[in-house]
């Protein structure tokens, strides 16, 4: 039997729009540690991981390991009919092929369900090497959305150029060019609105807009996204999920033909 | 040139 309840279904609206304009489909593999999600988009060039940890769910239940692909269209269209204030719960028998969401009314008058089928799907899981990053920025979550929606106007890539001094996004094309340099903020009044970079060697890497503003569709989620690059391996783009987890996306970078 | 990711992680 596996059960898990959430407070609210925004969180879970949230983490749906994260990533369904990346993935069409995902396996959910739930153990009593929590639920993950690790797979590749369709072009395979990048890839997301979302953990969700089970302290962070209301109720959690999970006595044995289950893997449950669904269709996320499919799992969109059913988080559509839950308010955003309703407690939502997703169960499974062992074995089943189908998931039950439940929505229930804050006041408990109104209870519905939605009975949603499994796919079998081929995943290939991919080992993440720990990393030290050469770089690691933080900045606000939707600064960085604004950035990558501006930015994609002049190019289909990104330079990312980060030093001790700051961070520095590019672009360049037919239009002419586009630089945004961020200074690493001194005193800000909320820890949201602050930009900080860890740096041990500086980093110039390059990435494909498109991938950039998808992975910004998270940017409900968390104030802050952080990036974390080392010259040669895939950046990655990481949001906290308050309490309960966090959704990274993995980006190759780009390379001169 | 775009490379995939898979390239850069391995197969577990």
């Amino acid at each position: 039997m596996f059960e898990a309840r959430l407070i609210s279904a925004t969180i879970l609206k949230k983490i749906l729009d994260a990533i369904k304009d990346l993935l069409n489909e995902g396996t959910f593999d739930c153990s009593d540690s929590g639920i993950q999600l690790q797979a590749m988009d369709n072009s395979h060039v990048s890839l997301v991981s979302l953990t969700l940890r089970s302290d962070g769910f209301d109720k959690f239940r999970c006595d044995r390991n289950i893997s449950m692909g669904m269709n996320l269209g499919s799992m969109a269209k059913i988080l559509k009919c839950a308010n955003n204030d309703d407690t939502v719960t997703i169960k499974a028998q062992d074995n089943a092929d189908t998931v039950t969401f439940m929505f229930e009314s804050p006041n408990h008058e109104k209870v519905s369900d939605y009975e949603m089928k499994l796919m079998n799907l081929d995943q290939e899981h991919l080992g993440i090497p720990e990393t030290d990053y050469s770089c690691v920025v933080r900045m606000p979550s939707m600064e960085f959305a604004r950035i990558c929606r501006d930015l994609a106007q002049f190019s289909e890539s990104m330079l990312i150029c980060c030093t001790k001094e700051g961070v520095k996004f590019s672009a360049s094309g037919d239009v002419g060019s586009a630089n945004v340099k961020l200074a690493q903020t001194s005193s800000v009044d909320k820890e949201e609105e602050a930009v900080s970079i860890e740096m041990q060697e500086p980093v110039t890497l390059t990435f494909a807009c498109r991938y950039l503003n998808a992975f910004t569709k998270a940017s409900p989620l968390s104030g802050q996204v952080q990036l974390s690059m080392s010259a040669d391996v895939p950046l990655v783009v990481e949001y906290r999920i308050q309490d309960l987890g966090h959704i990274r996306y993995y980006l190759a970078p780009k390379i001169e033909d | 040139m775009q490379p995939t990711i898979a390239s850069y992680f391995q197969k577990s």
